[in-house]
């Protein structure tokens, strides 16, 4: 039996919102630590890696290990239907072909219940090494979105660069170029506004503007986002759910012909 | 021009 309760469903809507436009269908790994769960877009250029920890739910029960292959339009349109105060409870049996969302309303006095079809999805583990990143950047996730935005208008890539002295995110195309650096804060009020920057080494990459607004639909889940860098390896774009977990994206970089 | 990296590579196959 498994079994996962969270009293507010706008975390796991959200969520969803996160990687349904990278991800048609992807498999929840399930056991005693949490929800796991793990996908490369089909044209493996970023990978999602999502961690829900069981102690971030209100009740959480995983007898065996189970994996839940879902098709996430259809779960999607399911958590829809939730309001957002309401709790959701995600249940399935040992060896079943169905998961079920149970959604209650604050005061109990709506519960509803949608049955979805599970899929059997090819199981393809990815082992994702250990790496220490010669830069490490943290600012406001809400930032991070709106130079994304801003910067797409430009061209289909984005230059990020990492200096001691700041970060400077940069496109260009038909109608002009821009740049945008942003210098690590001496001091502020809010700690999630701040731009903190970690560097060993400098270094430039170019990336793919689709992606990463793909990646800042997570932007509701955290304040704040941090990007690590290294020469030559995918970019990690993370958001820290409070009290839950994270959702990490990769992406490689733009290789230059 | 810039070409498009893919992931296959850096993360192996568990």
């Amino acid at each position: 039996m498994f079994e996962a309760r969270l009293l507010r469903s706008s975390i796991l809507k959200k969520v969803l919102e996160a990687i349904k436009d990278l991800l048609t269908q992807a498999t929840f790994d399930c056991d005693d630590n949490g929800i796991q769960l793990q996908a490369m877009d089909n044209s493996h250029v970023s990978l999602v890696s999502l961690t829900l920890r069981a102690d971030g739910f209100d009740k959480y029960r995983c007898d065996r290990n189970i994996s839940l292959g879902m098709n996430l339009s259809s779960m999607s349109k399911i958590l829809k239907c939730a309001g957002d105060k309401d709790t959701v409870t995600m249940k399935a049996q040992d060896n079943a072909d169905t998961v079920t969302f149970v959604f209650e309303s604050p005061n109990q006095e709506k519960v509803s219940d949608y049955e979805m079809k599970l899929m059997n999805l090819d199981l393809e583990h990815l082992g994702i090494p250990e790496t220490e990143y010669s830069c490490t950047i943290r600012l406001s996730s809400a930032e991070f979105a709106r130079i994304c935005r801003d910067l797409s208008q430009f061209g289909e890539s984005i230059v990020i660069s990492c200096t001691k002295e700041g970060v400077r995110f940069s496109a260009s195309g038909d109608i002009g170029s821009a740049n945008i650096a942003l210098a690590q804060t001496a001091s502020v009020d809010k700690e999630e506004e701040a731009v903190v920057i970690e560097m060993e080494e400098p270094v430039t990459l170019t990336f793919a503007c689709q992606y990463l607004n793909y990646f800042t639909k997570a932007t509701s889940l955290s304040p704040q986002v941090q990007l690590s860098m290294s020469a030559d390896v995918p970019l990690v774009v993370e958001y820290r759910i409070p009290d839950i977990g994270h959702i990490r994206y990769y992406l490689a970089p733009k290789i230059d012909d | 021009g810039t070409t498009q990296g893919r992931l296959d590579g850096f993360f192996k196959v568990q």
